[in-house]
């Protein structure tokens, strides 16, 4: 008959030991087979935490080679999940915000005085003792910076096929479709026929998606600024681009929808906090567009305005959009050769980039700012959910 | 007297590619 043996509770010091054996089975558990939903509730980032807790109970029995092979294992997990789920966003996200999070635990327990100014004496008691893993910490940079990418392609992936019908075709100010070019109209604005048509509120809803699963797994908030930046800027590069392509949608009344469907992404970008984010200056040209849609196209006072106006479209955007204006009706006029001419010569001296179309596909360079975490390792449970009763509390 | 910390070991790590690497040609040889 088996005897209970009541022993006295070790205080927990934060720390996770496993047998070298175990090792595979913790990184099947923990990353590759890992799904986000069975954490949902438990605290953001645990896996990253429980991994810095295993990685600091190797470097607490001074044993490099079960550091190295512990970091090794992880980030090769890391890297065939994102491969098997690359067009899944909430699995890429759950991974940048982890792999974030083990970077900066790296960091803020890594003994660098610099990462400790935020550290409580206990966090302190938490700190490597005989490792500098700074090596390991550019791999988890690099690392984050490639999983960032995947996540950019998988929203872009996503936002693209709504971008020109919600922005540049819909309409939803009503009685718009009537001061529509005539030629031009719409063969049908309904939503129930067949077509690849969207309504701003698909992006947004969208949009509202991707922001509540980045929040919802912890990721760090100056990183999602930067995803939303990024997504801004396509939105804006394609819906240009389209503008500059397309006769059809050059008119009073598409400028009309397009300034009213840029200030709704504004509002929504006010309501999740996210207006610092430099979102709303990536678009830009394309309000610009839209306001040189509506100005008057005639004086020499109306060449002026336009020239002091459009600061950020090129004199070839500039003049491609007046040269595709169409006039509503027979009683607006076409814009005159002379007009553009006196544009043409006004903005000569700008030293503005040749190509007319914008790059859709260009990225602006990630960053990972050090946010270190309140969270004490002591305090972290592990949900049986996990399967790790292997790892022992030391 | 003041505490004086450990000095810490540098554990080097290869690259992310070199990880890629060595991952691919383990994966090639194991059968």
């Amino acid at each position: 008959r088996q005897v209970t043996v009541q022993r006295k509770e070790k205080d927990f010091q934060g720390m996770l030991e496993y047998h070298k054996e175990d090792e595979a089975l913790l990184i099947r558990n923990l990353v590759t087979e890992l799904k986000p939903q069975m954490l949902s509730g438990t605290v953001p980032c645990l896996p990253a935490y429980i991994l810095y807790m295993c990685i600091r109970h190797a470097d607490y029995t001074n044993d490099d080679v079960k550091v190295h092979s512990l970091l090794t294992s992880t980030i090769n997990g890391i890297k065939k999940v994102l491969k098997k789920h690359n067009d899944d966003f909430e699995m890429t996200s759950f991974w940048l915000s982890n792999t974030c999070r083990l970077l900066h635990c790296l960091k803020q327990y890594s003994g660098d005085e610099g990462f400790m100014t935020q550290n409580t004496a206990k966090q302190n008691e938490h700190c490597l003792k005989n490792f500098d893993l700074t090596e390991y910490r550019q791999v988890l940079s690099d690392l984050s910076i490639q999983i960032y990418q995947q996540l950019i392609k998988i929203a872009e992936g996503v936002l693209q096929p709504m971008i020109v019908s919600a922005m540049l075709e819909n309409e939803s100010i009503q009685g718009l479709s009537g001061v529509k070019p005539t030629g031009y109209r719409k063969r049908s604005s309904s939503m129930a026929d067949g077509d690849n048509s969207y309504c701003l509120e698909a992006i947004i809803r969208q949009m509202n998606s991707f922001h509540t699963v980045l929040c919802d797994q912890g990721l760090d908030p100056e990183i999602i600024m930067q995803v939303f930046k990024q997504l801004f800027y396509m939105i804006n590069a394609v819906t240009l681009n389209n503008l500059l392509l397309r006769k059809d949608v050059c008119s009073w009344s598409t400028g009309m929808q397009l300034r009213y469907n840029i200030s709704q992404l504004e509002e929504w970008l006010r309501g999740r906090n996210l207006h610092q984010s430099g979102a709303v200056q990536t678009m830009e040209p394309l309000i610009q567009a839209a306001q040189l849609l509506q100005l008057k196209k005639k004086t020499q006072e109306d060449a002026e305005a336009i020239c002091s106006l459009c600061t950020s479209l090129s004199t070839q955007q500039i003049v491609k959009i007046l040269n595709l204006y169409t006039p509503l009706n027979e009683f607006e006029e076409r814009v005159t050769v002379a007009f553009i001419r006196t544009i043409q010569a006004q903005l000569q001296e700008r030293n503005d980039p040749q190509q007319l179309l914008l790059d859709s596909k260009h990225m602006f360079p990630v960053l990972f700012p050090f946010n270190p975490s309140s969270l004490t390792m002591d305090s972290i449970h592990i949900p049986a959910c996990l399967n790790l009763e292997f790892l022992n509390e030391v | 007297s003041s505490q004086r910390p450990r000095p810490r070991v540098l554990l080097k790590a290869p690259t992310l590619a070199e990880m890629e690497e060595m991952n691919t040609s383990e994966e090639e040889e194991s059968p």
